[in-house]
């Protein structure tokens, strides 16, 4: 999928 | 890194180093749930399995084990702590907790990202950090009388997801990063748990009165 997934979140 | 974001984290981290002061300077774990502070704990170790394995940032890796170790600690003082694990008010924490860790692991299931094991396990840690808080609200409100150190520590925890979901608009519009509509749908959830608690906190702090929670 595109975009990305707020992994780089806490 | 956006001043929504850092507010953020900011007012999370400030919550817990509260409710760390609380414990540490009254010796007691009075008015606070353990039944909450266990779901922290399964929120942070299920989120960031990834610890070892991606490096983002410094900042992000001191972070995690910031929110792993005391969320850790603060269970351990409740439990198993010879001064303050008598403190805690056991009879009034009945909130049945395991039946949020059920209902979490069935929706992360059916609703992630990928099928894969760490996927599932965020999307886990998401929908439970959402609902993590009813069994402190349950406690809270059983209670009536809520000490400042416990309300502080609530507000500061409230305003993190509230302060995030600013975040995720604002990197919406300025780095065409979208969060997943799990984390929108989930911080909404976890944030309008506290409207709620939000109301009775400002009506107090206006007419510089004690937090009382109606029955």
């Amino acid at each position: 999928y595109s975009g990305t997934t707020t992994k780089d979140e806490l | 890194m956006n001043i929504f974001r850092l507010a953020g984290d900011m007012t999370h981290l400030f919550s817990v180093l509260v409710l760390l002061l609380k414990i540490y300077a009254t010796k007691s774990c009075s008015g606070i749930s353990l039944k909450t502070q266990e779901l922290y704990a399964l929120v942070f170790l299920t989120r960031y399995l990834d610890l070892f394995t991606d490096f983002i940032s410094v900042y992000n890796s001191v972070m995690k084990v910031v929110f792993i170790s005391s969320s850790v600690a603060i269970v351990w003082c409740m439990r198993y702590h010879p001064l303050t694990r008598r403190t805690y008010d056991k009879d009034l924490d009945t909130f049945r907790h395991y039946i949020l860790v059920g209902v979490s692991i069935i929706l992360a299931l059916l609703f992630h990202d990928r099928f894969t094991f760490r996927e599932v396990f965020w999307a886990f840690s998401i929908y439970l950090e959402a609902v993590a808080i009813l069994p402190q609200l349950v406690l809270l409100q059983r209670s009536g009388n809520v000490d400042n150190l416990t309300g502080q520590y609530v507000f500061f925890l409230g305003a993190y997801r509230a302060f995030y979901i600013l975040n995720w608009i604002y990197r919406y519009f300025t780095e065409n990063h979208y969060s997943r509509w799990i984390s929108w749908l989930a911080g909404f959830v976890q944030t309008a748990l506290y409207a709620d608690f939000f109301y009775y906190y400002f009506v107090s702090w206006k007419n510089n009165a004690k937090l009382q929670l109606p029955a």
